[in-house]
């Protein structure tokens, strides 16, 4: 455990309860893409199968459980308790599109060919681009996104950022490079490039935030 | 590749 891999979770976890609160206090999931949300539970489901085969620390299990929970609960908001409020025809980007690629990308290109270690490389594929479908709902629009919903992708982007600097760090301290990981990191990074900009030049000085088509 | 398994990280 490293200083970047740890303010890398936590900023992660902030994202999902910053996304958990904003749907909770305003009784409505107006903005936010079901689509992304319905594939980070297929990431963490994918990936933390290895609740049941290993156990690394306290502190990994504690948040593989939260993560799943926090998700799970996101996507209950969304698809059944506030349904109503769901933009649903505001959120058409084709996930089947993402998805298919991804886990023939993960059968073909894969640490190990085992049933769990594909899973885990679809789980890491998947991640880096699960979160086209809620970039292109706030671009499609043309609609605003919310301040809270901008601060949400936000932590959610600079936590694989500052995974890149605990691989860079871990690879000078322990010899640990995971290929997959990392090129799966970067291009997940490079996705939230565009709104990183937007996010500091726009939200940073008090205005709201329109990804252009 | 030197990589580690079990995943370590999350």
């Amino acid at each position: 455990m490293n200083i970047f891999r740890l303010v890398g979770d936590l900023s992660h976890l902030a994202a999902l309860i910053i996304l958990l609160l904003k749907i909770w206090k305003s009784r409505s999931c107006a903005g936010v893409s079901g689509k992304s949300q319905i594939m980070f539970a297929m990431v963490y489901m994918t990936r933390y199968l290895d609740l049941f085969t290993t156990f690394v620390s306290v502190y990994n299990s504690v948040m593989k459980v939260v993560f799943l929970l926090f998700s799970f609960v996101t996507v209950y908001l969304i698809y059944f308790k506030f349904k109503a409020t769901y933009d649903g025809n505001h959120d058409t980007f084709r996930v089947e599109f993402l998805v298919v690629p991804v886990a023939g990308l993960a059968v073909l290109v894969n640490h190990e060919f085992s049933f769990l270690e594909i899973l885990w490389t679809f789980s890491i594929y998947l991640e880096s681009v699960a979160i086209l479908p809620q970039l292109f709902m706030i671009s499609k629009t043309g609609c605003e996104a919310e301040t809270i919903t901008s601060h949400y992708l936000f932590a959610l982007g600079i936590y694989r950022a500052l995974y890149i600097a605990n691989w860079i760090f871990r690879y000078y301290m322990e010899g640990f490079f995971d290929f997959i990981a990392i090129v799966a990191g970067c291009v997940q990074t490079i996705l939230y490039c565009d709104f990183f900009y937007l996010y500091v030049t726009k939200v940073w000085k008090g205005k709201r935030l329109t990804i252009p088509a | 590749l030197n990589h580690f398994r079990p995943h370590d990280e999350l």
